[in-house]
């Protein structure tokens, strides 16, 4: 489980990443 | 920004913490001020991953024998749930309002949940596998007690014999723990003093050596013997006791290590 849970918060991170990317790039235009 | 406790916590979390306290100040500064995009796929992405998670989380929880990991994640699920809703209902609102404030406020408080709740998260699950560890240590402490009762060379094979592997499991469990670990002083606390039991088990097992070797020549110079030995053992159950205190610190705690 260990290894499923560090796998699941990297996805969650990632989706994060895009999301607050997302968010910046409007704000930086 | 946050601090995280261990190497893989901040491999996973570091790079997005830097980029929401870089969205954090493009908002302060009032930078963020032109119509948002729809932001509904990469909020639906966040959110099936935060459920993806919490389902490994909840599976966790529900076949884990740690009753205080049982009872800490719970909140932790619910901190992450929470920040993926309001995420979702600030795309929501700034798809009717492209320029709304609040709506913004609302998506980096929620961006910062996810953060701190996934963070909040490892760390549950991460201080579960240093209980164990310490249930090794513990057992090893509990063992070092067994020293004091052996008084003929047979016992002394046994406990040798049992020490030994107790000992070095312990030692692997604690230098991998070390490498694991963001602070320094921690992580050298923990190596200094497995370091000084590897140094001392030796030490130990030859003092024993002379008491058993004492008693059987009929107990002449007994006292000596059996203080040298308890003085190594109190030693010795001193750097185990620290190695399950360092274990149970994490990063906040900074200047318990004096």
């Amino acid at each position: 489980n260990a290894g499923e849970m560090v796998k699941q918060a990297k996805l969650l991170a990632m989706a994060t990443s895009q999301l607050v990317n997302a968010i910046k790039g409007e704000a930086e235009d | 920004m946050p601090v995280f406790h261990t190497k893989t916590i901040e491999a996973i979390l570091d790079p997005v913490a830097q980029q929401v306290s870089q969205l954090v100040i493009l908002h302060e500064e009032a930078q963020d001020g032109n119509a948002m995009p729809d932001l509904s796929n990469p909020v639906m992405a966040v959110s099936a991953a935060v459920q993806n998670l919490v389902k490994v989380g909840k599976d966790t929880a529900n076949s884990t024998d740690d009753k205080i990991l049982k009872q800490e994640m719970p909140p932790a699920f619910t901190g992450v749930e929470e920040s993926s809703n309001k995420l979702a209902e600030a795309a929501m609102e700034l798809k009717r309002d492209p320029y709304s404030s609040p709506a913004r406020k609302k998506l980096i408080d929620g961006a910062r949940g996810i953060l701190s709740g996934t963070s909040d998260l490892l760390l549950c699950f991460d201080q579960s596998e240093v209980r164990k560890i310490v249930r090794v240590a513990k057992g090893v402490l509990e063992y070092l007690a067994v020293s004091e009762v052996v008084e003929c060379l047979e016992d002394l094979v046994t406990f040798v014999k049992n020490l030994s592997p107790g000992m070095a499991n312990m030692a692997n469990k604690v230098t991998s723990r070390s490498k694991e670990l963001t602070h320094t002083a921690h992580a050298n606390g923990l190596i200094n003093h497995t370091e000084n039991l590897k140094r001392t088990t030796p030490v130990l097992v030859s003092s024993m050596k002379i008491f058993v070797t004492v008693l059987k020549k009929g107990g002449a110079g007994r006292d000596e013997a059996q203080q040298n030995r308890n003085y190594i053992i109190g030693c010795m159950s001193h750097d185990v006791n620290e190695i399950i205190r360092i274990l149970q610190l994490t990063s906040a705690d900074d200047d318990e290590l004096s």
